[in-house]
């Protein structure tokens, strides 16, 4: 699972 | 994802198309920064490096395509459309973007968390992206007056950034793992621009 703020953001 | 950052990213897709397609329909750019445009367009293809070695949602790998593709289709056609390029105000906007640039890079090989070519143009758009648009903002103020489109533009814009902000706050307060000060601090410097674009928005 990807939480890795903000990397998984646009 | 949560409502804030699904709010917050239509809002800047919105912002983004409205330009395009009110550019390519009314075949005029009149009011918009070429210089803030250019650096959105450099902002997207630094940040979304990360296209091809990180997959995190299609949803994302879509948004990334659209964000580059657009922001270069609004570059593309200021610069080359016939049309578009005529109506472009260039002795309005006659702010040195390379200044930020050149200082937004320095920025990132002095701050950012791992010293990998990927990591570096991360950094470097996140700190580009924060001050993109102060060409717009000059020009603004060089002009004088607010046509709909720059009006619709910036408040999409603006919504954008009240969104990832109170996103922010919804992740920081349900997430284990949250400090990564350069976004936040970028991103807030980011918003209090608008939030002065704002103004002279209202005031006019």
């Amino acid at each position: 699972k990807h939480s890795s703020f903000p990397k998984d953001e646009l | 994802m949560n409502i804030f950052r699904l709010a917050g990213d239509m809002t800047h897709l919105l912002s983004i198309l409205v330009l395009l397609l009110k550019i390519y329909a009314t075949k005029s750019c009149s009011g918009i920064s070429r210089k803030t445009q250019d650096l959105y367009a450099m902002v997207f293809v630094a940040r979304y490096l990360d296209l091809f070695t990180d997959f995190i949602s299609v949803y994302n790998s879509i948004m990334k395509v659209v964000f580059i593709a657009s922001s270069v289709a609004i570059v593309w056609c200021m610069r080359y459309h016939p049309m578009v390029r005529r109506s472009y105000d260039r002795e309005l906007d006659t702010f040195r973007h390379y200044f930020l640039v050149g200082a937004s890079f320095a920025l990132a090989l002095i701050l950012h968390e791992k010293f990998t070519v990927q990591e570096i143009f991360w950094a470097f758009s996140i700190y580009l992206e924060a001050v993109a648009i102060l060409p717009q903002l000059v020009m603004l103020q060089r002009s004088g007056n607010v046509d709909n489109l720059t009006g619709q533009y910036v408040f999409f814009l603006g919504a954008y950034r009240a969104f990832y902000i109170l996103n922010w706050i919804y992740r920081y307060l349900t997430e284990a793992r949250f400090s990564r000060w350069i976004a936040c601090i970028s991103g807030v410097v980011q918003t209090a621009l608008y939030a002065d674009f704002f103004y002279y928005y209202f005031i006019r």
